[in-house]
């Protein structure tokens, strides 16, 4: 049990660095509190954003810490790997720069795996291959709108509400 | 093996048997506050039996039969699209696959819920098999829900390190 | 200190339902678990959004439990005013309908009393008095710059980030 | 009365004395993450001592003082402006008053804090009549952090109840 822990921490701290450096050109590190019982202990995480010195989770500003929470995320997505995956309003504590950037993410990430990721945030819906609309009829439920934003077709109900 | 669409049939606010495509890709689904965006994860959720009733907001299983339609039935259905080799011609073929979940509120409020595979009834364990044969999600682990990524900013150490547990 | 409870819970229970009906046109209602002995129980809030039916904060979407909770607060603020409120990043759960129904709530208080709001949301932005932009510019630390939005200052660096 | 200016020096993320005018009405702060607009929260905050320091995102007090800069104190002034009455010529004149706290590291890396009014050195709880005689805020109450809306729509109607506690 100990030793697939261990291995399986390896494996996902190396893709946080991996991904940490992706999301924001920043340096992020995974440190178990014990290493030699790691069950005894917790899991510390030690980021330094670009242009920043090293600081703990705790000090960071929303935005930061959402960000570095998306790259542990994409770790470990990356070691435990399905056909699927889905988001919803992940990017609510971005501005519109690191919205642009986990969008990117997202996209490369999505030439070998559906995402399917709800978002407010017009940037991730313009890069994005295609947009469902949702909208409430009253006394007639949901109803889905199907749209395909590749071919620049006026998103009406998105641009009403994504500003 | 890739999602193809999602059917949903009296599920939450979707009275209406409603057929969503899912294309390759990435997908965005964008809608004003309180429209359904979050109800269809949490029919994705339902149909691959990936959550407790609790992680779909409801407090019972019959609280998924939409309010807004007349009858004490619901059910969810995901098509998948995957290529195989045909036993005859070992060629590879795409072929269809069908899952479908559905649930009905008994006289005395209970829910009976059943599991279908192209048509034929299975168990859960089954559905569970098939689905990780696909590469499909059998566990929540691949759904980030709405408030996930401020839980996770805000754990403490160990909750944090539990999370990696899983995954061993 | 129970009549002084109950006092105040009824001006904040008056008060709810006409800023629930302000936000979104529904009813709102506060509740006692338990009205003889309020301290014994806890409290409901119990909403109609415009257009559905009764539930409570528990089934709602993210974005009506928002606009819930900012009902709450305004009615909190009403029963306790003074010169000057913050609020930080509230309209992230928003989509941009109801982000100006917001910005136009707080214009109209902001007529007798200061407020101060951190957001990104370009319409947020628009409807306030004055927009201060804030950087962080490497080794010197964070900088105010102070711009004017009401004689429509093109906001460079709003507009980048504020998508 | 109403507030004027902010005046942080040294504190968090400002190194650099910084002047930062409120002006009457609606002011919104916006900027990219991280650049340091819930640290001028913050600094409202120390100044009007509503707030303890874990609230400002500080284990400690000291943790307040800038890193950036090379000097142990960190000071924020809170300039107001009121309209008093002359006790001379009892006509109604506007009048700047502020208010300030500071705080130096000492040696032992304790806090030394002090606050003044209008340059003379006072104790906190006479800071807090002057500021409840103006109107101005003495507690959190006024002041919405970032993630309080979605802590207190997922609170249990018991924490709701003793949020109304505090009024009575
Ligand atoms: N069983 C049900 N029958 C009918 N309607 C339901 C049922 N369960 C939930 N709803 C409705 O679904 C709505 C919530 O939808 P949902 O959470 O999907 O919104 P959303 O589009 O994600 O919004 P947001 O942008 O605010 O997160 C609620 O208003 C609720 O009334
Ligand atoms: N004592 C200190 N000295 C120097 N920098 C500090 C100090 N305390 C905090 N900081 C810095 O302040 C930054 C956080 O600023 P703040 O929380 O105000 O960002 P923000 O503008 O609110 O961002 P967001 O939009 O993500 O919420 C952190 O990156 C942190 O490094
Ligand atoms: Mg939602
Ligand atoms: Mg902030």
């Amino acid at each position: 049990k100990k030793t697939a822990f261990l291995e399986a921490f390896v494996r996902v701290r190396d893709a946080f660095s991996k991904t940490y450096y992706e999301l924001g050109r920043g340096e992020g590190r995974l440190i178990l509190e014990d290493p030699k019982d790691p069950f005894a202990g917790g899991l510390q995480i030690k980021v330094r954003p670009r242009g920043k010195k090293l600081s703990r989770m705790e000090v960071m500003s929303g935005g930061e810490k959402a960000l570095t929470a998306l790259a542990l995320i994409f770790a470990l997505q990356e070691v435990n790997p399905a056909a699927l995956f889905v988001f919803d309003e992940v990017d609510k504590d971005l501005d519109g720069v690191n919205t642009k950037i986990l969008a990117e993410a997202i996209r490369r990430r999505a030439e070998e795996r559906q995402y399917i990721v709800i978002s407010h945030h017009r940037t991730m819906l313009e890069l994005s291959n295609q947009t469902l609309g949702v909208t409430m009829r009253k006394d007639f439920g949901s109803v889905v709108t199907g749209v395909t934003v590749d071919q620049s077709v006026e998103l009406t109900t998105e641009r009403a509400h994504a500003a | 093996v890739r999602a193809d669409a999602l059917v949903l049939d009296n599920f939450k606010s979707f009275p209406r048997k409603s057929r969503i495509p899912i294309r390759e890709g990435f997908t965005t689904i964008s809608g004003p506050n309180g429209s359904g965006k979050s109800n269809l994860i949490d029919a994705l959720q339902f149909v691959l039996a990936t959550s407790s009733s609790k992680g779909m907001r409801a407090d019972r299983l019959t609280d998924l039969i939409s309010e807004l339609g007349n009858k004490p039935t619901a059910s969810v259905a995901l098509e998948f699209v995957g290529t195989f080799t045909d036993p005859e011609t070992k060629l590879p073929i795409e072929r269809v696959i069908q899952c479908k979940r559905s649930i009905r509120r008994r006289k005395d409020k209970s829910a009976q819920v059943k599991y279908h595979l192209n048509g034929n009834q299975i168990r859960l364990c089954d559905l569970h098999d098939v689905l990780r044969h696909m590469g499909l999600p059998t566990s929540g682990q691949n759904f980030v829900l709405q408030n996930d990524v401020i839980r996770l900013t805000s754990m403490g150490p160990v909750p944090r390190r539990q999370v990696l547990d899983e995954l061993a």
